[in-house]
């Protein structure tokens, strides 16, 4: 289906976040 | 005929799904089942290998291993893990961990509540999913089994609703 984005899957839902969760800054050490 | 199947409590899901997760860590303290997480030996081993600067070989040598069935020592084995959690959200990570989220030790201990211990499992996981080495459980995580990560998705978007800074 070309109108399904690659994130609209389960798994592309799951891979979205946790990717942006790896690119989040890591807390302050310290 | 249609069948119609209980769904699971989210909570129990919750419980479940971290412990499959926490096994990754291969812990030398068991953690197949909820009982034997109530001593707080296999959390304390998973913390240390988080983060060893922090939760380092001195912090981890108070955790008392041969607690056996004395629920006091488990309760303050408990008592050093979510003060040990505290102090790395609150020094490390700038939060303040919301009071909703933090577990009740003693229904742990006296009744292996997989609720609560739920709560503190979800707390671990906001540690390593912001330690200096997420990047590894991360990606450890996305290994697992689809529904585990989902779980383990919602509870770290649960997590990061509730930061408070």
């Amino acid at each position: 289906d070309p109108n399904m984005k690659a994130g609209a899957t389960s798994e592309g839902v799951l891979a979205n976040f946790f990717n942006s969760l790896l690119s989040k800054k890591t807390g302050t050490p310290g | 005929m249609e069948e119609t199947q209980p769904l699971p409590q989210p909570e129990l899901a919750l419980c479940d799904s971290l412990m499959i997760w926490l096994q990754t860590f291969n812990t030398a303290a068991p953690c197949q089942d909820v009982k034997q997480l109530t001593n707080g030996v296999a959390m304390a081993q998973v913390l240390h290998q988080i983060d060893i600067a922090w939760f380092n070989e001195s912090w981890l040598s108070r955790i008392k291993e041969d607690a056996g069935d004395n629920w006091r020592i488990k309760v303050n084995n408990l008592k050093k893990v979510l003060q040990g959690i505290m102090s790395y959200y609150h020094e490390f990570l700038g939060q303040q961990i919301s009071e909703e989220l933090i577990p009740n030790l003693n229904q742990i201990t006296e009744s292996s509540d997989s609720v609560e211990l739920g709560r503190l499992l979800q707390l671990i996981l906001g540690c390593a999913v912001n330690c200096e080495k997420k990047q590894e459980h991360i990606q450890k995580i996305m290994t697992l089994e689809e529904s585990v990560q989902h779980v383990v998705m919602t509870a770290i978007q649960e997590l990061m609703s509730k930061e408070i800074l």
